[in-house]
């Protein structure tokens, strides 16, 4: 489903040319559930970026769901970001004007989902992340543990089928953690794609497939069958 | 060192009223190195910002160094800050248009430092948080864990007496995170009060004292003489 071979991805900062991503190949499968690990800086969010359609490659190819992505143009990937991905960003990219439902219901609202069913929705997300009685605040007025939870719950209010989740449990103590995992897990039972970035080696292993980066590259692969 | 009697802090979003910090009492004596655990939203970051005088109590007392902080005005209190105190916050808030280099080096222009003593003391910041090849990024060329670094070495730069550092290590990898609390716990050898939010129980065990907050209260503290 998602196939990128040989993908490069360069910044340039004043005379200095970064090398965030240099010749990544990769097959992700439909439903797989992978952890992507590796150091701070190693191009863990840019790779996850690119596979989400944020960010274009500077060379390489990208096929999702066996079509070439790479020529699409930018309504073609806002199509299809909004029908197929849910992003989880590091930094969550909240909306600082809407509060914690608001933000939650912004997928619904692009889908042109009715308001009475967007409401009950909306609803059983709050309470599956323990937002209940914070519906109404703005990101400013939540701790960064429950802005995260905010993002988690925006990213899979539509079930999108691949989930990019970038240090989904950064901000959140080991028991909020565990439960948001829990969550997002059971999403993979029903077929959804589950990627995920994170420092935590313990969440790691519980992936069914772990590739670790450094320098822009993969290093290793566990699900790899060369 | 940092005297804290029956702080209160609310805050109110429309009709509700939220106790985020509920009659804490805590002393922290000089030198200390102290973790503050807790669930998400149990009053972490609202603690520190009380200790760090980037937010007043609606109600208690808080005495720095002996002195009654809650009398200060706001420039009383930004003079404290900026030669006593170093903030990492849980969200970094760099100032997006200075480079990393400039970010760290703010501190000592503040504090009226010269530049050529700046640019070394710049220098050994950024070798030591290995960000040498990142210094004329700006933050949104910076990757998350580099951005974290960069705030962990504007808040230590000028050495302060006191460091309150939220979350330090939530968005690096494990080898980095350690040498970064390596970092920070030197300088308590030096003598400077560490006190450190962190959701990460290993690295709440290295302190020497460990706090836990729930609904905005300290439930347990075990560094408490009563
Ligand atoms: N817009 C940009 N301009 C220049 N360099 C960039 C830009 N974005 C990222 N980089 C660089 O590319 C490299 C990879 O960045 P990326 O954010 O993908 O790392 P990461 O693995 O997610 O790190 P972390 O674990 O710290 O979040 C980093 O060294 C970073 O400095
Ligand atoms: N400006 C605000 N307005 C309203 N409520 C707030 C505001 N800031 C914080 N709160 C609430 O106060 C409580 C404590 O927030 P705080 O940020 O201190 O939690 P925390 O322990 O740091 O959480 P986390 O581990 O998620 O960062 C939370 O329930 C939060 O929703
Ligand atoms: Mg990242
Ligand atoms: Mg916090």
């Amino acid at each position: 489903m998602i196939r990128l071979r040989g993908i490069q991805r360069r910044f340039v900062v004043g005379d200095q040319s970064v090398h965030a991503l240099a010749d990544v190949s990769l097959d992700i499968t439909d439903g797989e559930y992978v952890a992507i690990m590796g150091p701070s800086g190693s191009g863990k969010s840019t790779l996850l970026h690119v596979i989400g359609l944020l960010d274009r490659p500077d060379a390489g190819e990208y096929r999702l769901s066996g079509r070439d992505v790479t020529t699409l143009d930018d309504d073609g990937l806002a199509h299809i970001r909004r029908s197929q991905i849910g992003f989880i960003f590091q930094f969550f990219h909240l909306v600082p004007r809407l509060s914690a439902a608001d933000n939650i219901a912004l997928p619904l609202v692009l889908a042109g989902i009715a308001p009475q069913r967007r409401a009950s929705v909306v609803a059983r997300a709050l309470e599956e992340f323990g937002l209940m009685d914070r519906a109404r605040h703005r990101p400013d007025q939540l701790s960064g543990g429950q802005r995260q939870r905010v993002a988690i719950a925006r990213a899979t209010v539509m079930e999108p089928a691949v989930l990019l989740a970038d240090e989904p449990t950064g901000n959140l103590d080991r028991a909020t953690g565990f439960e948001v995992i829990r969550i997002l897990e059971a999403l993979t039972d029903k077929g959804i794609t589950l990627v995920m970035v994170t420092h935590d080696p313990e969440l790691g292993r519980r992936a069914r497939r772990q590739i670790h980066m450094r320098d822009g590259r993969v290093v290793e692969d566990s699900g790899r069958r060369q």
